[in-house]
């Protein structure tokens, strides 16, 4: 369970980061 | 987009899959060309999440016994953090040059590296959970392989009170398990053979009591319940086995996978 809850934490931290990154892509073109 | 076979690994993973495809087509369309933001906050959020699942991810290789989950995690831990180092570097490389493309490669590289990892830990994990089950399977197979020892009204109580805990543990683990599992053939196949040892499992009571009680009062009719006896131990054992192989089984064991 604390692997899961873990994983869980990382992927929910790069999907953060990755909407960050996508998001100023879209709005500068 | 990849598949995968289990709900809970589906729910972790499918969101940041889809956003991993987003960023790549961003990337590749040459949309690319635009200022990053300042990334070093969500990056530094990503690197103490990794640490953390570094953290119990080798407690939980440390204080497990399954030597194969010893091995299948820590490259998979390994991939992470250094998914998480190349992230590290994307950001700070985009505070000095905003525009890099070698940190915008960092980045997609990094975040597909942390999805790539994070599903093989998650898959070594669930690996090892169908062990467990495979494990519980075995333990009852290993109490149908004695009944024949079975000769007296004492050791059928015995008996019965040691193999029923194990046998509703297996079907609590097998049920489980087939709830969780997204391939729908592999789900039909695990309650189907569930419901066929619920089945057996009164008929095989009965079978043992009356070729025990047969043999203590010397009954005519021993050969005949020792036949019956051993068919139903045969049905249970084959059911079991069968389960055995479906948790064995990867969705893409079946060319059905839709």
């Amino acid at each position: 369970e604390q692997i899961l809850s873990a994983a869980r934490s990382i992927i929910e931290a790069t999907s953060a980061l990755i909407k960050a990154a996508t998001f100023a892509q879209k709005e500068l073109v | 987009m990849p598949t995968f076979h289990t709900k809970t690994i589906e729910t972790i993973l499918e969101p940041v899959a889809q956003q991993v495809s987003k960023l790549v087509i961003l990337h590749e369309e040459g949309e690319d060309g635009n200022a990053m933001p300042d990334l070093t906050r969500p990056v530094n959020v990503v690197k103490k999440a990794v640490d953390n699942l570094v953290k119990v991810g080798y407690e939980t290789v440390s204080c497990s016994e399954d030597n194969l989950l010893k091995h299948d995690m820590p490259p998979a831990l390994s991939r992470v953090e250094e998914a998480s180092m190349l992230l590290v570097n994307a950001a700070s490389m985009l505070l000095d040059d905003s525009r890099s493309a070698p940190a915008r490669k960092k980045l997609i590289d990094g975040s597909r590296g942390i999805l790539h990892g994070t599903s093989a830990l998650l898959l070594a994990f669930d690996e090892s959970e169908v062990r467990k089950i495979i494990r519980k399977c075995k333990t009852v197979l290993e109490y149908l392989e004695i009944t024949e020892v079975i000769s007296t009204l004492e050791d059928l109580v015995k008996y019965i009170e040691t193999l029923s805990p194990n046998l509703t543990s297996m079907i609590k683990s097998v049920e489980s398990r087939e709830r969780e599992l997204m391939h729908q053939a592999h789900r039909e196949m695990l309650l189907r053979s569930v419901d066929d040892i619920r089945n057996y499992t009164n008929l095989f009571v009965n079978t043992l009591k009356i070729f025990v009680t047969a043999k203590v009062e010397g009954q005519f009719g021993i050969e005949n319940a020792q036949h019956n006896r051993d068919y139903v131990v045969k049905k249970m054992t084959s059911e079991i086995n069968e389960i055995i192989r479906v948790l064995r089984l990867t969705s893409h064991d079946d060319d059905d996978w839709d």
